[in-house]
């Protein structure tokens, strides 16, 4: 599973 | 967290609160539009699919409860709360929900990063909150008088979305990143919808006179 950062936002 | 992000939230977070300030103790929706508030009550619900299958911290949780909550109920306010829903502007809130959902959901269906039920309602979310301001911004220019607690609550809501621009620039400058074309054009196009707004909120602000758009 790649990495997604922007999901940690609200 | 970075600086942006964390103040982009909090203008959120205040911006919610100023609302539901105006419509607590003051029992009024009087200028707030019910049609921009049902679409972030469903933004928020197409968003925060994931709260209950991915943990990512307790701060991300409890503001996506926030947020849904409180979005939740100040539908419900407007609608069915005895007080508030007398002074909701019925006749001058007319824009039509679906010339905003039904483009963003087409839209989500054929420009997304994964085709998976999940993946498709977060796109969903990020296409229609860009435009979900739009019925808000149209009963503001019919409203006469723009109270200062409705103005105020655009203008937060408009600073969040700008904060949230420079995180993504400093996101992308200090941490390992993937490209997120989408959720920065659908965030730009968002911030830019406030630029008319905000250029009169400083005019009236600047020479202290209530603020009002011009028809």
């Amino acid at each position: 599973e790649e990495e997604y950062d922007v999901k940690d936002e609200l | 967290m970075n600086i942006f992000r964390l103040a982009g939230d909090m203008t959120h977070l205040a911006s919610v609160l100023v609302l539901l300030l105006k419509i607590h103790t003051i029992k009024s929706c009087a200028g707030v539009s019910l049609k921009t508030q049902e679409l972030y009550a469903l933004v928020f619900a197409t968003r925060y699919l994931d709260i209950v299958t991915d943990f990512i911290s307790v701060y991300n949780t409890v503001m996506k409860l926030i947020f849904l909550g409180s979005s939740f109920s100040i539908v419900w306010y407007i609608r069915h709360h005895r007080v508030v829903r007398r002074s909701y502007d019925k006749d001058q809130d007319t824009f039509r929900h679906y010339l905003l959902m039904i483009p963003c959901m087409l839209l989500a269906l054929f420009v997304h990063e994964k085709f998976t039920f999940k993946e498709v309602m977060w796109t969903f979310s990020l296409y229609l909150e860009a435009v979900a301001i739009l019925p808000q911004l149209v009963l503001l220019q019919r409203t006469r008088n723009i109270d200062n607690l409705t103005g105020q609550y655009v203008f937060l809501l408009g600073a969040y979305r700008g904060l949230y621009i420079f995180n993504w620039i400093y996101r992308y400058f200090t941490e390992p990143h993937f490209v997120h074309w989408i959720t920065w054009i659908a965030g730009v196009v968002q911030t830019l919808l406030y630029a008319d707004f905000f250029y009169y909120y400083f005019e009236s602000w600047k020479n202290n006179v209530r603020l009002q758009l011009p028809a």
